[in-house]
């Protein structure tokens, strides 16, 4: 397979605040192909626990209105992860 | 090692060929072994690091459970780094290197890892094939025998928190575990290095209850924490990992903690989120410098706990 190139996704983090809240980020994960950073699965996400997810550039702007349509607020960490993934080799002396 | 650099991410034939020349260049502190292959074939290289002689009480420190986790085969490296260079000159270190041995795998998923440089940064698990499944690997944090497939793991071939088919599935975690398991008489000390999240974690992760050590454990991660944060104000948060975090069975620090090593501490790296899992290479130095200091802490404890 070709290497997996990251233009265009981005990293979310959303803080649910109740179980209604939890149990919409488990629905957004059963219907979009989203990459758990922060916790490690989607059966650990509770109340209050910050929630970092990867979503892939095809999906970003469903991810964006579905969470906007819920009313919850989001942050994105990172706006472009192939970006941020060549400017993890910053040192010069490579 | 040709082009290899502690203040870079380096690949995997560049890790493996530090591993060869660190051990040349200190033959009285350091030794090479292998303790298994990993399931593509790679050699499996752990460093003995402590000064030759006697047998001693030792730490077992690992780095690389996660593929992606790139900030954690750097820590190890550094770690042997520091090690070596301070002997001798760090009444400190070099007391500890004459009365302990460490025991560092600076790699445990190498597949996942060489993956991780070649197709798919993002990559977490181990590359095992699974019966039945088109989906590859299985998460080694998930694979120990302890609570294991319980909960916070999956089933699910497909899952990043696969538990794989049985316990130690994995030839890397058999391989590890196994290692262990020999020396368990002298290991009194078992150290994870894992990313993100700025935490310091001990047993149990697997179920809410508290370990019998949990007082001491948790006044040593307090006190590490805070060895860690004089450098640059790194917050850490610290505490039983079903407490701090979440339930996660599988995970190999309630393994060693169950098989008896008393000190067993999981070890959450840099950052809180801002890059995750990209941290930048001119982050490592720092990350590693206050790794070092909460490191070196617990294993003064251990000297000092016999």
């Amino acid at each position: 397979a070709e290497p997996h190139t990251f233009h265009g996704e981005k990293v979310f983090r959303v803080i649910p605040k109740n179980e209604e809240e939890v149990e919409f980020i488990k629905s957004l994960a059963s219907n979009t192909e989203i990459d758990f950073w922060f916790p490690d699965s989607v059966t650990q996400i509770r109340p209050s626990l910050h929630v970092d997810f990867r979503v892939e550039f095809h999906q970003v702007l469903d991810v964006q209105s579905l969470l906007a349509q819920k009313g919850m607020k989001y942050e994105v960490l990172i706006n472009n992860l192939e970006l941020a993934l060549e400017k993890e080799f910053d040192n010069n002396a490579r | 090692a040709i082009g290899h650099n502690y203040e870079k991410y380096n690949n995997w034939d560049t890790i493996a060929a530090w591993t060869a020349s660190i051990a040349a260049e200190n033959p009285d502190l350091v030794s090479r072994s292998q303790i298994g292959t990993t399931y593509e074939g790679r050699p499996m290289y752990l460093l003995k690091v402590g000064k030759s002689g006697s047998s001693k009480n030792a730490v077992f420190m690992d780095c690389g459970f996660h593929a992606r986790e790139w900030i954690s085969p750097a820590f190890c490296q550094w770690f042997v780094k520091e090690a070596v260079n301070k002997y001798g000159t760090d009444n400190e270190i070099t007391s500890l290197l004459n009365n302990l041995d460490f025991y560092i795998l600076p790699v445990v998923n190498i597949d996942g890892y060489v993956y991780t440089w070649t197709n798919n940064r993002m990559w977490r698990k181990t590359r095992s094939k699974n019966a039945n499944s088109n989906c590859i690997g299985t998460d080694p944090n998930r694979n120990f025998d302890a609570g294991w497939c319980t909960v916070g793991a999956s089933n699910n071939p497909c899952s990043d928190t696969y538990c794989g088919s049985v316990p130690e599935s994995e030839k890397e975690t058999k391989a590890l575990a196994d290692f262990i398991r020999s020396k368990k008489s002298t290991i009194k000390a078992y150290l994870t290095i894992h990313s993100y999240s700025q935490m310091l974690l001990f047993p149990y992760s697997y179920k809410s209850s508290l370990t019998k050590d949990h007082a001491e454990l948790n006044s040593i991660s307090k006190a590490a924490v805070n060895q860690l944060a004089s450098l640059y104000n790194t917050k850490y948060t610290y505490g039983s990992g079903a407490a701090t975090i979440y339930l996660a069975a599988g995970g190999s620090d309630d393994w060693a903690y169950d098989l008896g090593v008393k000190y067993s501490f999981t070890f959450e790296l840099r950052d809180t989120g801002r890059y995750g899992f990209a941290l930048p290479e001119s982050q490592i130095k720092a990350t590693c410098e206050e790794t070092f200091l909460a490191v070196k802490y617990i294993a003064n404890h251990v000297l000092n706990n016999p």
